[in-house]
């Protein structure tokens, strides 16, 4: 198992259909300060159900939508699109590439999409929960976030512990 | 699922012991549960002593240490319970030479197993890349991904 | 005394806009108060918005961009009302090469007027020094200074 | 007004009586992760009057006492002294040179001294009052600690124009 592509679109500072293919090895993506190399690990948190607007660094969930800039009008709606690799057929699906997605309109409602047809959240967590893909405390690493396991309560740092149990 | 928490916290405590001698030479480091009656219930203490030092107190380490203990931890659960993808944004920013080279060589050896997706500023983490995706600000203050180099051309040195 | 804060809440926020500009090209700060009825009272709040963006909320900005609008706040506090001595520890960590350049301009203007004791492990902002004092662990856990090189050697470049 | 020289013994990990002598212009300190260069700013912090043993990353005021190591014994006595040079007659004091010092014990009581007479904390920053020296929320800033103007509360932004004022 492994991701194949990242798509965003009017999510955060994306305003454009932005698509990133990956390789099973090492992506490494730089940038100046404040070009968007967060805001793509926040799409990855995201489209895996991150529901804290904190943890997006936003006040409401229609913050990630992108909020338009002196050149351009701001968007109604963010999505996000996640196809993972699946020819080795770890997740029990008879697909050899399974595709999730994310959508926020200003309203706030989200919808998920599993193969393009909405579904729950759960319906996703469900499907990759043998993967390993998905459990994001511990394998998503946020910018500033690193100290938060030492920082936590004892109670709290078994957390990460039991998700990847 | 009280057995695979048990199991899970045992492998992830001697990963974490192995990790941290690793990073911190002649250092030691242990995970202990605070309360050792109720395996189950108990919350997770870090131990985190560095070579040649006595002080064990987490708040006494240095900002450096500090990333790299937390480093031992994440990475002992890597071992123990590994995943597929691992995505992590500046973790190393706070890492002297000597130390940088350290979580490297760590990295490497994840890299083997699982996909990762890396953020940073350093141009040593850089050259682990097989991928390099150049991010910039448009004039129009939108987002874009400029370039994609392949592994024979980023390695290098 | 309400003379003595109102009057430099008023330099501090002229400053500010003006170095947020120079560290934000194209961009706009603002400090604000928020209860303009009661001056004397009221809390102070940071509007920053970076150059091609419109964004104003302080926590979406990125890494980066919040270490400049922080620095941006004390450096205005700096110019409102000179102390002799700063210490900055650590503090460029987050910067990419442009916007370290761009910090290190400013600091220099500081360094005219006032005594800076600098912790780095930034190549570039080591130049800056006039001094240089290198800080090592012994084998027997104490810390040592090691060695105090004068302006001349270590101008680099 | 600028800082002649700072003396340690027995403050955190410097174990041996190590002196720093400044110039007016700029120092910088280098070193590995670990060294003792965040312990210098906090020595500073620590003369200059700071009582939070959290922004001294301790739990009580003797952690700031070196607390032994493999190879040597816990001391049981930490001391700073810092020199500050007044020969251009800023702080209203007949001397060219101030000498102020802070010591503890591990019993925790503090001895704070000016020119090596003992006294309070008062007196230090009364005289310096003037001077500027000693106001550390805003000349001072700790690793980790600068965004903490940021994320503060409004009120609390307030206190860093105010010290300055
Ligand atoms: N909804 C949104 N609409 C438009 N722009 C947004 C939105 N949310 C965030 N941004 C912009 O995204 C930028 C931050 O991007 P990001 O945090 O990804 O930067 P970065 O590349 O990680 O930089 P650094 O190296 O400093 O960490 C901010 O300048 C912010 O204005
Ligand atoms: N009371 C004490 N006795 C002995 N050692 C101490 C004491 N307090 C702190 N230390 C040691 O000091 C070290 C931290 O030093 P410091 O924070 O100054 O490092 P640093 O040089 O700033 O490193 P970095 O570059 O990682 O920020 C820790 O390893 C800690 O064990
Ligand atoms: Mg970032
Ligand atoms: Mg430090």
């Amino acid at each position: 198992v492994f991701l194949r592509s990242l798509t965003v679109r009017g999510f955060k500072s994306f305003a454009d259909k932005t698509t990133l293919e990956f390789t099973p090895g090492v992506s490494v993506i730089v940038g100046p300060n404040g070009s968007g190399k967060s805001n793509i690990a926040d799409a990855f948190a995201w489209v895996l159900g991150e529901q804290g607007v904190r943890a997006l660094r936003g006040a409401q969930m229609s913050d990630v939508i992108f909020a338009g800039s002196p050149g351009r009008p701001a968007l109604g709606l963010a999505e996000v699109k996640l196809v993972i690799d699946n020819s080795a057929g770890l997740i029990p699906v008879p697909a050899t590439e399974i595709e999730i997605s994310r959508a926020v309109f200003r309203s706030g409602e989200s919808e998920y999409r599993l193969g393009g047809r909405p579904c729950r959240l759960l319906d996703i967590q469900e499907l990759l929960s043998d993967s390993g893909l998905g459990r994001a405390l511990h394998t998503i690493v946020s910018q500033g976030h690193l100290e938060d396991v030492l920082a936590a309560r004892p109670e709290e740092r078994r957390q990460f512990i039991e998700e990847a149990a | 699922m009280e057995e695979l928490y048990a199991s899970a916290f045992r492998d992830v405590a001697t990963e974490f012991s192995g990790l941290f001698a690793e990073l911190f030479p002649g250092g030691e480091g242990r995970l202990v549960l605070t309360d050792p009656d109720d395996p189950l219930g108990s919350g997770v203490d870090v131990e985190a002593r560095p070579g040649r030092k006595r002080v064990k107190r987490l708040t006494l380490l240095s900002g450096g240490e500090r990333s790299l203990a937390a480093l031992a931890f994440l990475f002992a659960i890597f071992r123990a319970r590994p995943s597929p993808f691992y995505l992590m944004d500046e973790v190393e920013a706070a890492l002297d030479d000597v130390n940088l080279q350290r979580f490297l060589e760590v990295m490497k050896t994840f890299a083997e197993r699982s996909q990762m997706l890396i953020v940073t500023h350093q141009k040593r983490t850089m050259e682990m890349a097989d991928v390099l995706y150049g991010v910039s600000m448009g004039k129009d203050g939108a987002s874009k991904v400029i370039s994609q180099r392949l592994g024979a051309e980023v390695r290098i040195g």
